[in-house]
């Protein structure tokens, strides 16, 4: 679980570099589905 | 440095990332595959209350054309995806007679298949 | 931002089955690398979703709609 949440945190960051860039907005499901997936990956 | 979260990388997540009890979802999870051809006695689990569980196949029908890329193309097996799920939109929209047996059946030769 | 080396070390340990395998700096960073791309594509493409539907939010459905290209595509 420390190591998902490491990762979320990983995931969490670079979704909000791309919403910066992009001019959009991440919710919070949509980042820890990204980084489900990503685990998972 | 082990690799774990700070302290303040920690509360950080919690307060930016982490879903939980005050969250209407409050967790998301990629089912485990599942090959009921494989698997007789095992069955899918059902999701938890309160947890999204992401779906492959919801959006089957949007799969049957390539979706936009950022920095990384289609692999070849994508695209080969990619083509059944047109195929399979194609035979969905036919009746009676199927255009694949059409085509294909010209060239089925039994001395192949024995 | 990115993946820490240290983390992508203990991650990749997880599924070591002999606990004494090695992982070489450069493929810790490779492998840092690769789950950077493979969330930022994951991330723009959800993002590309939302834009033609005319939303400013990513929702968990806009991933879900290129969740199955995008996993074949890595």
């Amino acid at each position: 679980q420390r190591l998902k949440a490491a990762v979320h945190y990983a995931v969490g960051r670079l979704c909000s570099e791309v919403a910066l860039d992009k001019q959009v907005q991440f919710n919070k499901q949509t980042v820890a589905a990204i980084a489900e997936v990503t685990f998972r990956q | 440095k082990d690799g774990f979260l700070s302290e303040e990388e920690f509360n950080l997540w919690k307060r930016l990332y982490r879903l939980g009890d005050g969250d209407q979802v409050k967790g998301v999870v990629l089912p485990e595959p599942h090959f009921p051809s494989l698997q007789e006695d095992a069955m899918p689990k059902e999701p938890t209350a309160g947890i999204r569980q992401l779906s492959l196949s919801e959006w089957r029908l949007w799969q049957d054309h390539p979706l936009p890329t950022h920095q990384v193309d289609h692999s070849d097996r994508c695209h080969h995806f990619i083509s059944v799920m047109q195929m399979i939109e194609e035979m969905r929209q036919e009746e009676d007679e199927c255009s694949y047996e059409r085509k294909i059946k010209p060239f089925l030769r039994m001395e192949d298949v024995r | 931002s990115g993946f820490p080396k240290e983390l992508v070390s203990r991650v990749l340990h997880l599924h070591f089955r002999d606990g004494k395998t090695k992982v070489s700096g450069d493929a810790l960073m490779l492998m840092a690398e690769f789950l950077k791309i493979f969330v930022v594509e994951a991330a723009v493409r959800g993002v590309q979703q939302a834009q033609a539907e005319d939303l400013d939010i990513v929702d968990v459905d806009q991933l879900e709609k290129v969740l199955p290209q995008l996993l074949l595509d890595f």
